[in-house]
């Protein structure tokens, strides 16, 4: 059982993990634009 | 703030290893151990997967950290390049910042923030996000058009110069005075909507032909500090001044007044956004990450932005 919760928390945090890259990537790519726009 | 590379997107992260590994290397394990060994093997093995789950969840959870301190900086970068524009666009044009007004609020929502389309986490339907997109693209044309009509008018643009000075003030005082040197005479005082300190009017009496009009009125967000804005230029020499052009002491005179006190309130302004930032960080992320559609709300709002991108070039 204590196996499973560490693999359920894994998936948790992996699937967390991947939306917070996911919207990290997204505001560099807003930043960029902003930048190019700047200049 | 460095300004002259952009920023790198790939971040080498390995956002979803367990995929990758996890469910290969447990079933191994596992038919390794009934096949060739007794219990108490079996449990080692078991607590042997527990450690590496338990070593991979930190891995995975200090990942996760770093993930969201880059996303505070970024979005600290984001917003300091912001102001930035936004400070150059109102130095050409005090017409921008009516245009500008409603393009900063909707930074201050971190869904708006992130490029998302108005309502995308709340779940309106995609008719509306793209509306909202059509609209801010309406909101940036027009802006533009702004900007490149008033490049090329620089005359009409000095005659009708604007700028304001911020001057801390006794609250008990009402007869909103700024001393500034000139002299100026009181010719009207009315009462605004958005502020329940009156404006009054002022025009500069130092030369009979003097075109220079202020006006003067508390701030409705701080009263301790009166808001002066100058309309106009000199077309005389400066109260101190013995001699020299009577453009450029008039122009001085504003610039010095503007950076000494809009400088302070600007600095205000930007700790407190700093304060601000992690917070909505951290809501904004927490509010993502909650959200289960947010994948599909992701790729529509990045195929909107390409569709964008696409139809300004």
């Amino acid at each position: 059982s204590t196996t499973s919760a560490l693999v359920e928390e894994l998936k948790r945090v992996n699937a967390e993990n991947k939306k917070l890259s996911e919207m990290l990537t997204l505001m560099c790519e807003n930043y960029n634009v902003l930048r190019k726009q700047l200049m | 703030m460095d300004c002259s590379s952009p920023l790198d997107i790939s971040l080498n992260l390995n956002t979803n290893p367990f995929d990758r590994s996890f469910p290969a290397k447990l079933p191994k394990e596992e038919i390794k151990v009934s096949t060739s060994a007794g219990v108490e093997r079996k449990w080692l093995v078991k607590d042997k997967s527990a450690s590496e789950l338990r070593e991979e969840l930190n891995r995975v959870n200090s990942e996760n950290k770093k993930i969201k301190e880059m996303l505070a900086t970024v979005y600290e970068n984001y917003y300091a390049l912001h102001h930035h524009l936004e400070k150059l666009q109102s130095r050409k044009s005090p017409e921008i910042d009516h245009i500008e007004q409603p393009m900063k609020k909707t930074k201050q929502d971190p869904e708006e923030f992130l490029g998302f389309p108005n309502g995308l986490s709340s779940g309106k339907t995609e008719n509306s996000s793209s509306n909202q997109s059509h609209h801010y693209q309406q909101q940036h044309e027009q802006k533009n058009q702004l900007l490149s009509c008033k490049r090329p008018v620089t005359d009409s643009f000095n005659k009708a110069r604007v700028s304001t000075v911020y001057v801390p003030a006794d609250s008990s005082d009402t007869s909103l005075t700024v001393k500034d040197g000139y002299q100026w005479r009181k010719y009207g005082q009315k009462v605004t909507r958005d502020n329940p300190s009156p404006r009054a009017y002022f025009r500069c009496s130092f030369a009979p032909s003097c075109p220079v009009k202020k006006k003067v009125q508390r701030s409705a967000e701080d009263p301790s500090i009166l808001v002066a804005t100058y309309e106009g230029t000199h077309n005389h020499l400066g109260p101190n001044a013995s001699a020299g052009d009577a453009t450029s002491q008039a122009g001085s005179s504003t610039v010095t007044l503007d950076m000494v006190h809009g400088g302070q309130k600007l600095g205000l302004e930007t700790n407190e956004r700093r304060t601000m930032q992690e917070v909505l960080v951290q809501q904004m992320a927490s509010s993502l990450t909650n959200d289960s559609n947010f994948t599909a709300a992701l790729a529509t709002a990045i195929t909107g932005r390409l569709l964008m991108e696409q139809s300004r070039t």
